[in-house]
């Protein structure tokens, strides 16, 4: 299966609501997803895990190479213990940039990681939650993915942050030499406002088959579940929430977007 | 008047929301407040003026030490023509870090610069927008001002990013020698929800009176107005979201945090 970077430069699309929930939809079908979380404000890792030491968490990879499948801890997903693995983050992950600068030795690291994790074991689907920077630690995530989602709140702010981000992904494939294939999909859409239908109607000119046909709603299940510790599907697997991460899920696996 | 940097790490909070919206409230009072985007994204600067070259954004303080005099431009606040400056952000910003390095001279380049700049005129209000990265940047933006003012989002993990930005805050104070002084504001307050109030009770609890008592509710009008341009009191003068941004300056005001 497929690694997913999760990624848009703009802070508070959803990015860490969307890694959680698609990997917990995947838990539910029965795979053991892996989530690595490469955010320093560790969001997905407070949500899911106790707080790691440094040394037992993704900065590990950078700081002593240690091996991916020694950083991981079993999480539960969708109610299901275990239901997946999480490699967590760590407030340390903030100076990767300026310790380890930005060259190819960092920016293969965690590539290189889940190419050791993968030759141990069998390849499972992998979501990298990003950070809201455009930074080495980011772009680590991007070069260790197949393909990369990109969420978009329905707001103005955040096109502009998919706008900018088309731009990076670009810049990038003339380095890696290789199409970065992307989906952007909306998110926190409150259909009642008329500037999400605006928004939606703009990101389906600019990006075309690229923009998932799923929406994900707004709403207080999804907003409320990280308060308790647990993916959608474990907090209210009846709510709006879950099932607009499951048709997500559906629209990704039809397309053959988590091969 | 003082100068207060509007930050906390975590995204998608109000951040920009905040400061325009405070420093159109100013305008409006017939003062003419001065805007600095340090966010290397650019979001004030796209809703408040066209795009800037590298060198003539803030930018320029770190690369060239131009005098902050030199990168103002005019802009139109509450509808008025100009209602205040704006310093603007270029996506150059994100290699500051790496360029520049995290030494003196980095951090104390923005407050070098509104020194300079206030000794050339009259001392005015000044907002500082900070990107969701506790870097190089943001830390210069605290070392610039003489307050901070952390909005946080209604919800779980914008409560985690303004817990660990205390951590910060104290870290700091050592460095400066001083007490950081800050204020919490309540954002994208949705009083339907049961977890809004909860959080507002975790955090009244957690910092007291530094919680403003006024909160921000979450209105179409503050989702829309960037999309126009505009801040909101251009946008719709009587909105709830104006009102309540009128109310937190007076609040402010009152409470002698932009003396
Ligand atoms: N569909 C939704 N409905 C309601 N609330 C949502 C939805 N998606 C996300 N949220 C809430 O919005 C906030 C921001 O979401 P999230 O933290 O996932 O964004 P992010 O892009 O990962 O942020 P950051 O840029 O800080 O990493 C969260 O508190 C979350 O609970
Ligand atoms: N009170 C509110 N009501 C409705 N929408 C809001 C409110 N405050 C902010 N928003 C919307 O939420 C989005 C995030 O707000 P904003 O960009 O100001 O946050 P930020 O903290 O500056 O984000 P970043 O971390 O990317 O800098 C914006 O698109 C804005 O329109
Ligand atoms: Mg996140
Ligand atoms: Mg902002």
């Amino acid at each position: 299966m497929a690694r997913l970077a999760v990624f848009n430069q703009k802070g508070g699309v959803g990015k860490t609501t969307t890694a959680l929930n698609l990997a917990a939809a995947l838990a539910r079908r029965g795979l053991r997803p892996l989530l690595v979380d490469l955010d320093a404000q560790a969001h997905l890792s407070h949500v899911l895990a106790p707080a790691a030491a440094a040394a037992d968490s993704a900065f590990a990879l950078f700081s002593e190479a240690r091996p991916l499948g020694a950083l991981l801890r079993p999480v539960a997903l969708a109610g299901a213990a275990p239901g997946g693995d999480l490699v967590p983050a760590h407030a340390e992950l903030m100076k990767v940039d300026s310790l380890f600068g930005r060259g190819p030795r960092t920016l293969y690291r965690l590539r290189d990681g889940l190419d050791g994790h993968e030759r141990a074991g069998a390849p499972r689907a992998v979501f990298i939650d990003c950070g809201p920077l455009l930074g080495v630690l980011s772009l680590a995530g991007v070069f260790a993915a197949d393909r990369v989602l990109v969420p978009v709140s329905a707001d103005f702010l955040a096109v502009q942050g998919a706008l900018a981000l088309e731009d990076t992904l670009k810049a990038l494939e003339h380095v890696l030499k290789r199409r970065v294939e992307r989906r952007y999909v909306l998110t926190r859409f409150d259909a009642r406002r008329r500037m999400a239908h605006e928004i939606a109607a703009t990101l389906a000119e600019r990006f075309g088959p690229e923009l998932c046909a799923t929406r994900i709603a707004e709403t207080v299940g999804l907003a409320e579940s990280p308060f308790h510790r647990r993916d959608i599907f474990a907090h209210d697997a009846a709510s709006r929430g879950a099932r607009d991460y499951e048709a997500l899920l559906e629209e990704l696996l039809a397309a053959g977007f988590l091969e």
